[in-house]
């Protein structure tokens, strides 16, 4: 199983839609101050559900739907989808129990005429209640808050944090 | 629950000696539960002597370089207990020299054998090491956009951008 | 107390806005006491625009290089208040890009005709910018020495040592 | 008046004695990591004068003297020496108040039979008071804790820190 492609929609400072495929193997990204880099991360984060819109630089969901930038105007939803391959193995399980060879994760906000934000989540394309979204994916190993994303200055955090915080760590990971 | 805890611990401590050898060949490192008999009582520590120092160096006398590698160490160590199908990296080699960004992508490309592995990074040495290269940019107008035809030539260029106007 | 403190900030804003100016072009800067009346009650903020970004930007969504140019900025805005004869800089450029790293050498180049300045980096950028160049280095048995004889081309060079050897 | 030159012995890694020169103007120190760039900027710190020793990254004073590395053995005294130009100005005064055209700051820790730590200061060579060494150094604007030195990490503490953090800082240079 392996992340194909991550394709926004208005996902911060992604105005209009934006694809960004992976392959296999050991991939770099890299761009300017401030280009989305990061961003493109915490669409990764968003869709496989982070709990606070904090760890993600925002301070509620309405921070994330892009603003407009000093140009545009600001969008009213939008959306991150990330696909994953699902192949089936030899005893005909699939890692994700979605019976497709690739599945698409999307999850999105939209602000409603009083200006709340709305989320809603689909899982190719068909909409699905936020637990049955996060069951499928926790099922299949994919977390939000997993070790295996490691966000800009994690590691100077985890290098100078007390030994107290670093054993918090090892709790959370038995 | 004591008892989980010391599991888990001896497990990523074993891996944690490993992958500092790997990262920092010549020195040595290992976790340290500061209160072993009531590991909640007290904080984990991380006991680390780069290459040609003294085995009495504390983790506060490191260099900023050398508490990153230690700290990365901690997060493969982690990473090899519970292992993921992708890994996201978001510039993890700030304060590396070359030789360490080195390591760690050399380590990161060994892995990506098993796991797909994403590194976001401004680094030369780092981008040179990669398989597949993303090109993010925003023109002037704050809209991010991925740059087409992006290759290795075209993410080396782009540090170089500078030094080709001097 | 106060009137010192409103005096003192009044000062080193104007500086913010001119410095944040020179080092983000096309972008602004201020900073902003969230409590005027009664300073002492609130806290100090950096309100920043990078260049083509929404004039709504908070500081927290602002990208990892984005935050240290703000914050470098105030570096440069309390050195103007209180001028020093030198200044020493510590891998302040950990993750800014290329041109950026260029922009702040480009002003400790140019403020440097009047104060000295000295910078560790290991960015190749930041090295190019130098009129001079020293080396450290440490054998591998953890003794720092000065590297003999290291000029621009010798600093440039350790950072190639690696892709030399690609 | 400039720096001329950073001369130590056996201070943090630097075993046996190294100068480091200065011209004016714009200079740069590279290296690999843990090489001891850092501890020459803490040897500047530390002889204008910080207040402790855990800004140099040092439980006490005894961890300032170079420990031996792998392979040599531990020294029991260190020193560090700043030496400074001191032109005279037309008005025939000079920034320090010490008449010589050059002057050399040196501040040592030896250790004692018992192993204690003991401070000693000197001006061009000459011992002198502690308080009467960092008058002179105040007295010509040279501090330990100014804006004027960023240690490593400083800017992602200036970017991240609360509001009321920062607003402290302007307290601090009022
Ligand atoms: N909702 C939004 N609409 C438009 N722009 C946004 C939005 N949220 C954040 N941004 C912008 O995104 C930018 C930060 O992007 P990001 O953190 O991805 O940069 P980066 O490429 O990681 O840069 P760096 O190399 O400095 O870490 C900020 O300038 C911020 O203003
Ligand atoms: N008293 C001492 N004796 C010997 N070595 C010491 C002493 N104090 C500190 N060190 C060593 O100095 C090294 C750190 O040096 P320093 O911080 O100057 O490195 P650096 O060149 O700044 O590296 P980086 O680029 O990673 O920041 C550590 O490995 C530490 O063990
Ligand atoms: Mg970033
Ligand atoms: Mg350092």
């Amino acid at each position: 199983m392996r992340l194909m492609r991550i394709d926004v929609l208005n996902f911060k400072s992604f105005g209009g839609e934006v694809t960004i495929p992976f392959q296999s193997g050991f991939t770099a990204i890299t761009g300017p101050n401030g280009s989305g880099k990061s961003n493109s991360g915490d669409a990764i984060q968003f869709v496989l559900g982070t709990r606070s819109t904090k760890a993600l630089r925002a301070e509620n969901l309405k921070e994330l739907i892009f603003n407009g930038g000093n140009n545009s105007r600001a969008a009213k939803k939008m959306s991150a989808t990330l696909t994953f391959t699902n192949p089936q193995r030899e005893d005909g399980t699939r890692q994700l129990r979605v019976d497709t060879d690739e599945v698409a994760f999307t999850r999105s906000v939209r602000l409603t005429e009083k200006g709340e934000p709305k989320s809603e989540f689909r899982i190719n394309g068909e909409k699905t209640t936020s637990g049955e979204f996060r069951r499928i994916l926790k099922e299949a190993g994919l977390r939000g808050d997993g070790y295996n994303v490691v966000l800009q200055n994690d590691v100077t955090t985890l290098a100078t944090m007390t030994a107290h915080r670093r054993r918090a760590i090892l709790e959370d990971v038995a | 629950r004591k008892r989980r805890l010391l599991t888990v611990f001896e497990h990523i401590n074993r891996n944690f000696s490993r992958v500092y050898a790997i990262l920092q060949p010549g020195g040595n490192g290992r976790l340290r539960l500061e209160n072993p008999e009531s590991p909640f009582d007290g904080g984990l520590e991380m006991d680390c002597v780069p290459p040609g120092k003294s085995q009495k160096t504390r983790r506060s006398q490191l260099s900023g370089g050398e508490k990153s590698m230690a700290a990365l160490a901690l997060v493969f160590s982690i990473q090899d207990f519970e292992p993921s199908t992708f890994y996201y990296f978001d510039e993890v080699d700030q304060n590396l020299d070359p030789f360490n960004c080195q390591r760690i992508a050399m380590l990161c490309r060994r892995r990506s054998e098993a796991a797909q592995f994403i590194m976001v990074t401004l680094r030369k040495v780092s981008l040179s090491m990669a398989n597949h290269h993303i090109g993010i940019t925003h023109a002037g107008d704050g809209v991010s956009r991925r740059i087409t035809d992006f290759n290795r030539e075209a993410a080396l260029a782009l540090g170089d951008a500078f030094e080709k106007e001097m």
